[in-house]
């Protein structure tokens, strides 16, 4: 089973019981998955169940040798999608990409690898 | 041979009128005792903004081009003490290759501090020095501590 | 000293700094 990884992330970062759900305070940090994908479409769902003001996500798809004391989209390992502003991200540079987004809505990430 | 906590609790009043900003022969400007100070006394907290460490090379960076000199104390893996814009008289405490303080990262209540400490008795007057113990780089920052075994480079 | 540098500020103790949500961004869209 696909779960929020424990020894994968930043360790300041609230992992559920269930290791479904992810609470994080203060300045932007990172926290990945169990498995990895590496060939084919993948895709996977996040659902916002709390996002208090003054508080934003940055989620997408990360390599291995992202930062994890930096946001999703701050080095070349990884692209997010921010909630305000609904920004996109790699290496530091912010791209407008769509509407913000927020509590209560399902956002979904697909990845087209090649398949050799 | 007090308690670590009880001796801090105390430093912040103790260390503004045991310690004093002025010029210095070293570098700039250097922190002097205002009175004597026993070995092993705790002299001054080295205090400033705690950041994490992610966000130090951009920091430094941003000091460079604006040519304001930097002022960073790496506490652990996580944290740094940054007194460049924030701090405290610590932050102008000179490297010396022949220190008569030493830093430690002290634990007190849950929460981590740079503590200076003296090396051995410092008379009022003398200047206050420890070792940066910077890492060896490429790019060398010479030494001015006029220390009779002085390494020449900081790094 | 302190008074030579008018950005500089003066601590008695630690402070904790709380990152901006857009500190680590070079540029914003």
């Amino acid at each position: 089973q696909v779960l929020l990884a424990l020894h994968d992330r930043a360790p300041q970062l609230k992992v559920s019981e269930d290791r479904l759900s992810v609470t994080g305070e203060k300045g932007y940090c990172m926290i990945r998955a169990t498995h990895c994908v590496s060939k084919g479409q993948w895709y996977y769902e996040v659902t916002i169940d709390e996002m208090p003001e003054g508080s934003a996500t940055r989620l997408g798809w990360a390599q291995e040798y992202g930062n994890l004391q930096a946001p999703l989209g701050y080095d070349k390992f990884g692209y997010s999608w921010r909630s305000r502003k609904g920004t996109k991200f790699h290496e530091c540079h912010g791209k407008h990409f769509s509407t913000g987004y927020g509590e209560g809505d399902v956002l979904g990430f697909l990845i087209i690898l090649p398949e050799v | 041979s007090l308690p670590m906590a009880m001796r801090f609790r105390h430093l912040r009043e103790t260390s503004k009128t045991s310690v004093g900003v002025f010029r210095s022969d070293i570098h700039g400007r250097g922190l002097f005792c205002l009175r004597d100070i026993e070995a092993g006394e705790m002299v001054i907290e080295y205090a400033g903004e705690v950041i994490r460490n992610t966000l130090t090379d951009n920091r430094e960076k941003y000091y460079q081009s604006k040519g304001i000199g930097c002022y960073m104390f790496k506490v652990d893996d996580n944290f740094t003490v940054d007194a460049t814009l924030k701090g405290n008289a610590a932050r102008f405490i000179n490297h010396s290759c022949e220190p008569n303080c030493y830093s430690r990262i002290v634990d007190i209540l849950g929460k981590k501090h740079i503590i200076i400490f003296a090396f051995r008795r410092i008379p009022q007057g003398e200047e206050l020095t420890y070792d940066y113990k910077f890492p060896i780089e490429d790019e060398k920052i010479h030494c001015h501590c006029l220390a009779r075994r002085c390494r020449k480079y900081l790094n | 000293w302190s008074a030579f540098a008018p950005d500089f500020k003066e601590l008695d103790e630690n402070v904790e700094y709380e990152e901006r949500e857009s500190e680590f961004d070079l540029s914003d869209e």
